[in-house]
């Protein structure tokens, strides 16, 4: 044990064991969380050669090997609970992003929330045995964000009963989509709606895009990898291409809204249904900003301990960087961020599940709040993290630039969190909507609930006062 | 106008109202703003476009208050004294931080005076001074094993030097002591000049 540590160490005013269980939430979960940790670390068929040292073709092949391996051994050792198997793939791939992501987060769940019971007969134990192989292709290569102006079609066909699903332009070949490129052999595919002449807007349809004999493309279907990004080298981030292809009518997901066989479109009951994935990911990312965060704390802090720089004062030997107030002050608040939003992810998390479920007993009351909040905090965190991650390599100094100290990959892997899931200023504006509409209602007199209530106070308080 | 909120720059609740007041402001700010902009604008979609700085920043310190404040009401949860004690200190280094990053909102609502920010930057230097010594093990207390954390400089040990060494001497570009290159390129060219 380096000496400089272990002093550090020594110096401690508190008890480390009890912290880390108040940021597990608990003794018990602290020590399930690392039982499954020892189960991983110590498991020979996920260990491999260094992913700094191999190409990104044998990054790919080494995440599918290890998600393969994942999935037999969560069926093995029974691991259910999503908190756990989170954990459990976080730690099989160090945390990293991983080919079957979006499979495990979005296409299960979009079966479980969207297909009809029919449907998920047909569609759901395949997915979970993983002959089907799903990703969820909603961004397109000029649209993102404002999914409104999605431009892949969907059209209803009553002849055949079949969709017609087409890339009308370049703009609107799915791009990004994770585990699209070379895994998936089946995707959701968000495309606009056609029937008896009129659009109905965005629905959700399962498109099956490669032979589950064969793995190779079916006809109509051009897909593809997108070819090397700053990160996230080991998934196979995609396109789709869907030039007229044709699907039956049971594939379009028809829990909410429905086509009958003749093309009479049903409504859904309501528009806000599609919310609670996007808030459940983005409560989710709130906690990602903590965790990136505070695995970049961890390592620039314990480098400037060991690490000797300099002379504070003459004839002296070098002191540890971490005595320098520059130091601390680069440092030592992003700790405390790392800390904060470590607490409003539990936050989140706990409110999302209170909230969702009101939702299934039908009340939506505080849904409108819920997603203002997990937008503008995804937003906030992200933004602030990214950035802190980033001076936290930089207070490494050089060696914060080599892939041995991790740090740059730990920035790769989170800084997409700004952009996907929703763009952050976009975010940042859904959420300036909610308050505005919050402060007027204020203003009109109207008494205001949860975060926003201090809108009513700072109204009273700027009311003429009695001098 | 507002009664200037006292603020006690030691005093977290304090901390929290002052976050509480500027996020107020800045949310009135933009819909009064949004208003002036409805009146000169043909639409309500160019208003919004041309308030949307302004919107932006409401947002932000909204998310800031909301952060603020749930880290404060975590420590209500904290019973054991000298953990209750340092996460303070790291709450109380958040907010302040904040409040100097952002210290024009702060000036602009009237809820901190000048002479107030240079007592906000002094406490934050005495938070830094007190908080350096616990530096290690509030890091320790995340719990990342170091196959997690997969980084050298990051190691728990502290050994960084020797496994640095270890890992350059990895790379496959050592695989050989002469990289192939030398003899396709290099002697030729040598022997050309």
């Amino acid at each position: 044990m380096n000496p400089d540590i272990l002093r550090e160490r020594g110096n401690a005013s508190f008890n480390t064991e009890i912290l880390t269980n108040i940021l597990d939430g608990g003794a018990e979960k602290t020590q399930r969380r690392r039982e499954i940790e020892n189960m991983v670390i110590s498991d020979p068929d996920f260990q491999h050669e260094d992913l700094n040292f191999l190409s990104r073709s044998e990054r790919y092949d080494a995440a599918v090997k290890k998600s393969a391996q994942m999935i037999l051994k969560l069926r093995e050792y029974g691991i259910s609970d999503p908190e756990e198997i989170y954990c459990y793939k976080s730690c099989v791939h160090r945390g990293r992003p991983e080919p079957l992501d979006l499979h495990l987060v979005m296409f299960l769940p979009t079966l479980l929330n969207q297909a009809t019971p029919e449907q998920q007969n047909t569609f759901f134990m395949p997915a979970w045995n993983l002959e089907i192989i799903g990703t969820y292709a909603q961004t397109e290569m000029g649209h993102g964000t404002h999914i409104r102006a999605l431009e892949t079609t969907s059209t209803y066909d009553p002849s055949t009963q079949e969709f017609v699903l087409n890339s009308p332009t370049i703009t609107s070949i799915k791009w990004w989509p994770g585990g699209l490129g070379k895994t998936s052999n089946h995707a959701v595919v968000l495309a606009q709606l056609h029937t008896q002449g009129r659009c109905h807007g965005l629905h959700a349809f399962i498109v099956p895009i490669r032979c589950m004999r064969t793995h190779k493309p079916l006809p109509g279907v051009v897909v593809g990898d997108i070819g090397p990004k700053f990160g996230f080298d080991e998934v196979d981030n995609g396109y789709l291409k869907l030039e007229n292809v044709r699907i039956p009518r049971d594939n379009m997901l028809m829990k909410y809204a429905k086509v009958e066989p003749d093309g009479t479109y049903v409504k859904p009951p309501s528009d806000k249904l599609t919310y609670g994935t996007m808030v459940f990911i983005r409560s989710m990312i709130v906690g990602e900003s903590a965790r990136a965060l505070s695995k970049a704390c961890t390592i620039a802090t314990r480098y400037s301990a060991v690490r000797h720089q300099s002379e504070l004062r003459p004839g002296e030997p070098e002191p540890q960087i971490l005595d320098y107030q520059t130091q601390q002050h680069k440092l030592l608040p992003l700790l405390a961020t790392a800390y904060a939003f470590h607490f409003v992810g539990q936050y989140m998390n706990r409110t999302y599940h209170r909230i969702t479920s009101d939702i299934s007993q039908g009340d939506f009351s505080e849904l409108p709040e819920l997603h203002a909040l997990s937008a503008g905090l995804k937003a906030f965190t992200t933004w602030a993290a990214s950035a802190g991650i980033e001076v936290c390599r930089m207070a490494c100094g050089g060696h914060g630039y080599s892939h041995c100290s991790a740090l740059p990959a730990i920035y790769v892997t989170f800084t997409p969190t700004c952009t996907y899931e929703g763009e952050n200023t976009v975010m940042m504006l859904q959420t300036a909507r909610f308050l505005v509409k919050s402060y007027t209602q204020a203003s009109a007199g109207q008494q205001l609930s949860g975060m926003v209530s201090y809108l009513n106070q700072a109204r009273d308080r700027l009311q003429a006062q009695p001098v | 106008s507002a009664r200037p909120t006292v603020v006690d720059v030691s005093d977290l609740a304090s901390l929290v109202e002052a976050y509480k007041q500027r996020a107020a402001r800045l949310v009135g700010t933009a819909a009064r703003n949004l208003q002036v902009e409805m009146q000169h604008s043909q639409r309500k979609e160019d208003a919004w476009n041309n308030t949307s700085i302004d919107l932006v920043r409401a947002s932000d310190a909204h998310c800031h208050y909301v952060v603020v404040k749930l880290f404060a009401a975590k420590l209500g949860e904290v019973g054991d004294t000298a953990i209750h004690s340092v996460l303070s200190n790291l709450a109380l280094l958040y907010a302040l931080h904040g409040i100097t990053q952002h210290s024009g909102d702060f000036l602009q609502a009237g809820l901190l005076s000048v002479p107030q920010l240079s007592l906000v930057s002094q406490r934050l230097k005495e938070l830094l001074r007190q908080l350096r010594a616990d530096a290690v093990p509030l890091v320790d207390a995340f719990d990342y094993r170091d196959e997690m954390l997969d980084s050298v400089l990051g190691r728990y040990d502290g050994n960084v030097y020797e496994h640095m060494f270890e890992w350059a001497k990895r790379s496959p570009l050592n695989r050989t002591e002469v990289h192939e290159s030398y003899h396709k390129y290099l002697k030729p060219l040598q022997s050309k000049l």
